[in-house]
């Protein structure tokens, strides 16, 4: 299955 | 006390074409390095970061740090009002809840000024953390462009893969597939028409075209694009905006689970 990933799973709240 | 004026006004206009599809409402940042901006899409998928560095303006005053909340629709709907020979003066008093436009015509026999309310945008400002890319691929923008548009007539997503023998954009849907390979091209007589191909690994990712294609309004930016790619990263598209900065968007791709 192919999900698409949120950008919040690479960059972080500063 | 705010005053950014940027004599090649149709930079900020094509900057706003560039980003509004992308995202609704965003925080302006004002500082001494620039007018900059990042934000993301309503879905979290992608992200644009703006920067106009203050160097690029021919005046440029800001007292303090500022953060101007507006409603990108609307900043276009007033910058479409400006020529694009026309020098563009962005105005902020100290707690004030508007941003004027100043708009002149280049023998300033017109001068337009036009009032936008801001608005209070609660924003996550993301770390953005430094990255040794696996690929970067430098190429025609008009020809990401066109790439990104023909494939979305086939499928929804494109698979980009790096080799050395070169990149290849991918797509299937129910009408069939397609592959469109670019190879490695220095031999041109313009600079900006190469496509050069840094690869230290392989990469391979997939992504949506329904954002690359938002990404693409950009194209009037610059006459090349960049796309840097790792592995399990973000893309990052980024159009150089002429010794000002940059508008960098990311993507998030999509993942086999």
């Amino acid at each position: 299955m192919i999900r698409q990933k949120s950008i919040l799973s690479f960059f972080h709240k500063t | 006390m705010l005053e950014l004026r940027l004599v090649q006004g149709s930079l900020l206009k094509k900057v706003l074409e560039s980003i509004k599809e992308l995202v609704n409402d965003a925080n302006f940042d004002c500082s001494s390095t620039g007018f900059s901006l990042q934000a993301m899409d309503s879905s979290h998928v992608a992200l644009v970061a703006l920067l106009l560095r203050s160097e690029g303006f021919e005046h440029y005053r800001c007292d303090r740090n500022l953060s101007m909340g507006m409603n990108l629709n609307n900043m276009a709907k007033m910058l479409k009002c400006a020529g694009n020979d026309d020098i563009i003066t962005i105005k902020a008093d100290d707690g004030s809840d508007t941003v004027t436009f100043m708009f002149e015509s280049p023998t300033q026999d017109k001068i337009s000024d036009f009032e936008m309310k801001l608005m209070d945008i609660d924003s996550e400002h993301l770390g953005i953390p430094e990255a040794e890319y696996d690929a970067i691929v430098r190429m025609p923008s008009a020809e990401f462009a066109r790439i990104c548009k023909d494939l979305s007539s086939i499928g929804d997503t494109v698979v980009i893969s790096v080799t050395k023998e070169g990149v290849k954009f991918s797509t299937k849907g129910d009408i069939g597939a397609a592959n469109i390979v670019c190879r490695q091209n220095t031999t041109v007589d313009k600079p900006d028409d190469a496509t050069v191909i840094e690869m230290k690994e392989p990469v391979s990712l997939q992504f949506a075209l329904r954002y690359t294609n938002f990404f693409t309004k950009a194209t009037p930016l610059s006459s090349t694009v960049t796309i840097s790619l790792s592995n399990e990263l973000p893309v990052v598209v980024e159009y150089k905006i002429a010794e000002m900065g940059y508008v960098r968007f990311y993507l998030a791709p999509k993942i086999e689970e």
